[in-house]
This record gives structure tokens, C-alpha cells and sequence, in this order.
């Protein structure tokens, strides 16, 4: 079981899209894929045209200790979810951080889950609770990155950050995937800028890159995957050939 | 003197690049303009060529009250600019979370600017102490939304924070502009949603959006401005065409 957590503190890089169109990928390769939305914002949840607000059994009960995983896990599109609740105001994130083992509790919950080839965690833009409990709970982190100005002195303090968790929570958490996303090759800097990261990770970059993509922004608004939504269109072929590059490259490690 | 916070918790949405070339379009209709770079990235000071990393003078310095605004402010194109230093792990903030009054050293550091008729802040995407500073100091924020799935849901938890802020700190605050960014006209989302925002922000939304143009991505690793870039394409008319707005409807009031 190959446990993920996809993850950037940039906002709209492309972490919520690449959680549910990479698990869908995967899910469509017959994988068994569990996605888990750790973001108070919840944006995978809606994603999926599920209403986090209306929620009762959500990712937090789940944290909190009040639910078993199998009770809050929703199944959607071969996929399952656990899902997010919309926390605008903070409320969850101040009773978690009050809570013993406040960065292990995750990886508590989930200690006994089984049946699933992939799970992957998406993270919100920020490297606070929510983030660090995805790390103490993985080995592997997947970073989605846009080839864009100064894209690469954000990766310096995202790798610092990683550093200082390896050493302090986690021994085992690794980097082990690099996605260039919403990729424009007409727009030079994209070019020059992935040139640069090739360079520095050259053996993590996924050689498939994400194109930008209308249909891949609509999806969502319509609570599909990018596969039911526009089966044949550039952002599906994508994240299938991501999806068999992820599964291949695994199984040489 | 119109004092003006440019902010947003959503990362990408063009902060950065709105107080940018916002400010150049307002010098270009002969306004002094000042441009303060609140974020600990750095990402408007390295928009001008201006290696952050190497600054001795910074809004850090001026914010712990070693150095006064004199001091730090760099010339540069028609625009006076207080650059950030880079601060990838956090130690300018935890000196600054621990000084007294901490929300409102900036507005106590600017009390007797004067001589300039526009002052914008940029902001970084959180609704930390950087932002709060910036919103205890202006009266006027503006919102640069990019329209697309759960913008709205995003602005209602920034508008639910402003409204905290105005209670508890800052009586005068008010948000007098959203702007849309990134704005495609071929995305059918794009359209959906801004005519929700127009609805809910009529009086708000100036009419001016501003078109996704690649020139516009690609000025800041040239160290300049769209204007000097490249002053026919779409980008430079959009960003001229609402600097005229902002000072009309700032007349009008
Ligand atoms: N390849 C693509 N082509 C077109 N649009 C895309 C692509 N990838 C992502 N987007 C759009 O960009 C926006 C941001 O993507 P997404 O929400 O996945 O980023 P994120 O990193 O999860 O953001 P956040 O930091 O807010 O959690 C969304 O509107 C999404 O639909
Ligand atoms: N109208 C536009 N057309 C094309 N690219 C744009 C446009 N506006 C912004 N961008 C690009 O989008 C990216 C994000 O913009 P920007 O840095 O201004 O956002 P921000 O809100 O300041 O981000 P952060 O939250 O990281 O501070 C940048 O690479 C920028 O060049
Ligand atoms: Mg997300
Ligand atoms: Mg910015």
C-alpha cells in the first residue's frame, strides 16, 4: 500500500486536481484508491459534488477520535473519499491543535486500514497541522509544481520544511515525485523554468507533464473526475499516462 | 493620500502582480505612487530585479523599528518600493509576533508619511500578522478574485475575517474594489462566476477585468513592469484602463 501525501504550501498549484485526477487514474488502471481531503477548505469534497457543510462525518471526527475510518469513508466513481467539512473559521484547526499527539493523529486513525493500493492525501496551502499530520502518516510526498517565476525558491522553502519534518517526525517520509502542472509550452518561461528543475530533481520529475487545460478547471463544477467529464481531451490522456508512470516507477523502487 | 491593502488568503490570484502594475499605471497618470512589499517571499521586490536576499534594508527592519521608512525605500521606473527581505523560515515573523503591539507597527512606522498620493501594500496569501498589519493601517482593501470553481466560498471566509478585523481593529476598514484576475472569456466558468460576484458586489467589482495574458507572467523575471514589457499588449491596456478606474470611482467618493 503506497500511501501519499500531495503537497505544497503555493495555493492553486494544482494539489486538489491532481489528488482526484491521479486517484481517478489510478482507480482506472484497477487500482483500489482511497483519497483523503485534509484541507478545512474542503475543495476536493465539493470537487466531488459532495456538500462538506452539510457534512456529519468528516475527515475531523475522523482526527478527533469520535469515528472509525471506515465510518467517514463515502464511495464515489470507484473511488473512495474521506471527506473534508467546510471550516471557514478555524474552529476544527484550534480543538486539534490542543489535542495530545497533535501531529501523530492520522497516522493513529489510519494505523489499521488496509484494502487499498494507493491513498492520497491532499493538503491545503500551508505547512501547519493539517499538512504535518499528512507527513507523520506517509512515505511518500508528491509535489505539484507550476513552471512559473520564482516556482523555484518556493520548492527551496518547501524542501526545508520536509527536511526539518524527516528529522523530527518522520525518518521515513521521502520525496519521491516531482509534477510539473498546468504546463504551457508556449509560455517560454514554463519552458526555462522546467528546464532548471530537471536539472535539480532530475530523477523525481515525472516525465509526464500536466497541460493546462480547460475541461480540467470545468470538471469540478460538474462533481466529476476529468475521465467522466471529457473522456478524450489532453488533461485526461495526462493523468492516465501520469497515473501508469506513478504505478511503473513504484514498482521499480 | 489613498492608502490601499491588495490581499487574499487564495495563493496565485494576483496580488502580487496587481500592486505591480497597478501602481506603474497609476505613475503613468502622474500619481506618486508608493508599493510596500509585506510578504516574508518576496515576490514583488524580485518582480523588479531586486535580490531580496542580499537587501541590508528591508520592511523587516522597518517594521522592528530600527530603520525608518527613508531609509529603506528603493526608486525605481516612477515608483518608490519598501522591498521585503526573503524569510523562508519564518524568524522575521516570530520576532515580529513577539513585540508589543504587534498589529500595529506598520501603521505606527507610516504615521507621518506623507507626499505620495497612493500607497499599496502587498500582501501575502495568509490572514496572518503581515496582512493584519496592512489592514490596520489603510482604510481601503482591495481583492484581486480569480473567477473560478469555489471562488466564492473562498471570499466568504476573507470577507468573514475583515469583518473581525473592522470590529476589533480597525474601525475604518472597508474593501472599496475586487478585481478580476486571470479573466478568460472562453471559460464558461469564468463568465458563471463573475456574473455571481457582480451580483452579490456590484458596487464593489470594478468593470475593468483583467484578461490572463502571457506577457504579463513573463515581465516579472525581466525585472519590469507590463508597461515597460510590453506597453500594447492586452495585460498594459487592462492594468492602464483600471488604474484610470481606481481613480475615478476614488473621486467620485
Ligand atoms: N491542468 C490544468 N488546466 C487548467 N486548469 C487547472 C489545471 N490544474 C488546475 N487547474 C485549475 O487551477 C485552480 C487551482 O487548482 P487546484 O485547486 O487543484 O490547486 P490547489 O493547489 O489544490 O489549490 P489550493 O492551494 O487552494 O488548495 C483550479 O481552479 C483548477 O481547476
Ligand atoms: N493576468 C494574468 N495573465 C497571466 N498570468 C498572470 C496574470 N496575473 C497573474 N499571473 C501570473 O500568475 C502567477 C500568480 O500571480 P501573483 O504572484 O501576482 O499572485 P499572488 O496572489 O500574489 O500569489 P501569492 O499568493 O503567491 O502571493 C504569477 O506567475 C503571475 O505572473
Ligand atoms: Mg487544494
Ligand atoms: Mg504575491
Amino acid at each position: 500500500m503506497r500511501m501519499i501525501a500531495v503537497s505544497n504550501h503555493k495555493g492553486g498549484v494544482g494539489k486538489t486536481t491532481t489528488t482526484i485526477n491521479l486517484g481517478a487514474g489510478l482507480a482506472r488502471l484497477d487500482k483500489k484508491v482511497l483519497l483523503v481531503d485534509l484541507d478545512p477548505q474542503a475543495h476536493l469534497t465539493y470537487s466531488f459534488g459532495i456538500q462538506a457543510h452539510d457534512l456529519e462525518k468528516t475527515v475531523f471526527d475522523l482526527l478527533m477520535g469520535k469515528l472509525d475510518y471506515n465510518d467517514v469513508i463515502i464511495k464515489k466513481d470507484g473511488l473512495s473519499i474521506i471527506p473534508s467539512s467546510l471550516d471557514l473559521s478555524g474552529d476544527y484547526k484550534k480543538k486539534l491543535m490542543s489535542m495530545d499527539r497533535r501531529e501523530y493523529l492520522l497516522k493513529e486513525r489510519l494505523n489499521s486500514i488496509n484494502g487499498y493500493d494507493f491513498v492520497l492525501f491532499d493538503c491545503p496551502p500551508a505547512l501547519g497541522i493539517f499538512t504535518l499530520n499528512a507527513l507523520t502518516t506517509v512515505k511518500e510526498i508528491f509535489i505539484p509544481l507550476q513552471t512559473e517565476f520564482l516556482a523555484l525558491q518556493g520548492m527551496s522553502k518547501l524542501l526545508k520544511w520536509v527536511n526539518i519534518v524527516q528529522k523530527k517526525y518522520n525518518k521515513d517520509l521521502q520525496i519521491t515525485g516531482i509534477i510539473a502542472t498546468r504546463y504551457n509550452h508556449r509560455k517560454r518561461l514554463n519552458k526555462e523554468i522546467l528546464e532548471k528543475v530537471e536539472k535539480y530533481f532530475q530523477d523525481k520529475l515525472f516525465h509526464i507533464r500536466i497541460r493546462e487545460n480547460i475541461a480540467i478547471a470545468e470538471a469540478p463544477s460538474f462533481g466529476q473526475t476529468i475521465f467522466e467529464y471529457s473522456p478524450h481531451c489532453n488533461g485526461a490522456v495526462d493523468y492516465l499516462n501520469l497515473s501508469k508512470e506513478v504505478i511503473e516507477k513504484g514498482d521499480k523502487n
